[in-house]
C-alpha cells in the first residue's frame, strides 16, 4: 500500500516546499521510499533537491497533460531512498489546459497508480486552488496544510478547507486533513495567540509538531539540501523528524 | 494624468499585499488620491483595508468577468483618499474564464479608463503568471515586484521579467519595473548576500528602500489598519514612507 500526501495552501510563501523537502527526507530516514512529486510551475521542490530545472525535457507536465507514467519520469536525487518528479516549464501551461480534458481530477490519481515502489509520495502545490491542486487532492490520502501563525494564512484556511469539502463530495470521499503550523516565533505574541486560536477552532487537525523559524532552512535551500543532511543537528531538522514520526501513524504499511 | 503601479510577483508570501497597502497609505500621506485593486481571490487587501470579505455583492470579478466600471464597485475606506476596488467570492472564477473573452488582456485597462479622480492606482496579484497578472501588467505604467533575499524568490525573479517581456511586445511596449526588498534581516548573511547579488544582477532596477522585518506589520493587520496609522513612528511605518517618496518621481502630476 502507498500513502499519498498533498501538500497545499492557497496562501503563498508558509513553506509548503521546505515542508515537502525537509519531510521527505525525515521519512526516508525512517526507511519508507519516497517520491517528491513537483506541481508548481516555480519548480521550487525541483531546485531544493538539486535538480537542474532549466533544461528538464521531461516533468510533470507531461505527467498531467501527456500520457507518461510517473514513474518514467521521476529521477534520482542526491538522497538514496528519495525520488523526485520535476517540474518543467510546460507546468505554466497546465493550470489552463488540464481543465479541458474530460474527468480531469483524476489525472494524477491514475499517473501514480503504477509507482508501487514508493511508499510515501509527497505532492508540492502552487499557491491556488485551481485544477492543480483539485487534481493533487483528487489522489491523496491526506492533505498536509502548511499554514503560519498570521492573519492572512489563518484567514484563508475557511477556502481551503471548502476544497477538501468539494473534493471529497466529488472525487475523494476518504480524503483527511491536517493542518500544520510553520515559521513559527515563539516569542511573538500574535503568533501564540494565533496557535491557541487555532487549535480551539480546529482540534486535533492541528498536529502537535510546530516548525520554528530557522535560518538554517534557508541555507540548505541554497545548496540543494533537505535540511536533514544539511544541518543534521538543526532544530529544523529535529522538527521535521518530530513531524515524520506524527504522520508515519498515518502511514499504512503492508 | 494617472500612474497605475502593479504589485505582482510568483513566488507567494513576499509582501505583495503588505506592499500594496502600506505603499498605498503613504502614497495618500503624500496628498494623492490613489485606488488599490484587489484582483486576489484571497482578498487580502480587502481584508488589511478592513472590509467584511465574505459577502461582498459587488467587486473586482464583476469588472473583470462583468462590465462594470471600477468606479462603480470600488468604495471608501476608513482612510480618506485611500479607495479599494475589492475582490469578491467570484474572484476565483476570473483565472479559468477571463481567457475565453476576445482581448481580454485588455479588460482591467479599459475598466480604469474612467477612473480619472485617481492620481495612483495600485493592483495587488495573485502569487502567479497566468491571466490575472498579465491584465494587470497590460494596464500598469510600472511593475513592482517585491521579493526576499531567499533562495527561491530571486530564482523565480527571471520568469517574473519573462513576462514583462511577453507583455511588453504583445500588449504594452511602455511597461517598466522595478524590484523592492521586503521582509529583510539585516543580520543575516544569507539575506545580506544575496540582496549584493540582486543589485549586482539587477542594476538600477532594484530601489534603494528596503523594507525590513518588522513585527508591527503583522499586528497591523489583524486590526484592519495600514501601518502608517497603526503604529506612524514604527520602522515599517518609516520605510514604506521612503519607498513612497522613491516612487512619486515616477508618478506623473498634471
Ligand atoms: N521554518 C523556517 N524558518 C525560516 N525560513 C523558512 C522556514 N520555512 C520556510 N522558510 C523560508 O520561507 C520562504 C517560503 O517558504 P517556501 O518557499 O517553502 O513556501 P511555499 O509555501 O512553498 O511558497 P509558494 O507559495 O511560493 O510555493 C522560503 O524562502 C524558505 O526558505
Ligand atoms: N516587513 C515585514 N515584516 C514582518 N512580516 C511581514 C513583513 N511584510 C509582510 N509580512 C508578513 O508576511 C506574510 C506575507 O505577506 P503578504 O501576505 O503581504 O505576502 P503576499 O506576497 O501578498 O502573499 P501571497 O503570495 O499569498 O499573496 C504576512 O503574514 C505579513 O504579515
Ligand atoms: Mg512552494
Ligand atoms: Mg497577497
Amino acid at each position: 500500500m502507498r500513502t499519498v500526501i498533498a501538500v497545499s495552501n492557497q496562501k503563498g510563501g508558509v513553506a509548503k516546499t521546505t515542508t515537502c523537502v525537509s519531510l521527505g527526507a525525515a521519512m526516508v530516514e525512517r526507511g519508507f521510499e519516497v517520491l517528491a512529486v513537483d506541481l508548481d510551475p516555480q519548480a521550487n521542490l525541483s531546485l531544493a533537491l538539486g535538480l537542474p530545472v532549466n533544461g528538464l525535457r521531461r516533468g510533470a507536465a507531461d505527467v498531467l497533460l501527456g500520457n507518461l507514467s510517473a514513474v518514467s519520469v521521476s529521477r534520482a536525487t542526491a538522497i538514496a531512498g528519495l525520488d523526485v518528479l520535476p517540474a518543467n516549464s510546460a507546468m505554466h501551461l497546465v493550470e489552463r489546459f488540464l481543465t479541458v480534458r474530460q474527468d480531469y481530477e483524476y489525472t494524477l490519481r491514475s499517473a501514480l497508480a503504477a509507482a508501487h515502489t514508493f511508499e510515501i509520495v509527497l505532492v508540492d502545490c502552487p499557491p491556488s486552488t485551481g485544477a492543480i491542486p483539485y487534481t493533487a487532492l483528487t489522489a491523496a490520502n491526506m492533505l498536509l496544510i502548511p499554514t503560519q501563525c498570521e492573519y492572512f494564512s489563518t484567514h484563508g484556511l475557511g477556502e481551503v478547507l471548502d476544497l477538501v469539502r468539494r473534493v471529497r463530495a466529488r472525487t475523494n470521499p476518504q480524503l483527511s486533513y491536517r493542518i500544520v503550523v510553520t515559521m513559527f516565533d515563539r516569542g511573538n505574541r500574535v503568533h501564540r495567540g494565533i496557535l491557541d486560536q487555532l487549535r480551539g477552532a480546529f482540534g486535533a487537525a492541528v498536529l502537535d509538531t510546530t516548525i520554528d523559524i530557522d535560518p538554517k532552512l534557508r541555507e540548505s535551500q541554497v545548496f540543494g539540501q533537505p535540511i536533514t543532511s544539511y544541518a543534521p543537528s538543526s532544530r529544523a531538522a529535529q522538527q521535521y523528524r518530530a513531524l515524520a514520526d506524527e504522520l508515519s501513524v498515518y502511514v499504512r504499511r503492508e
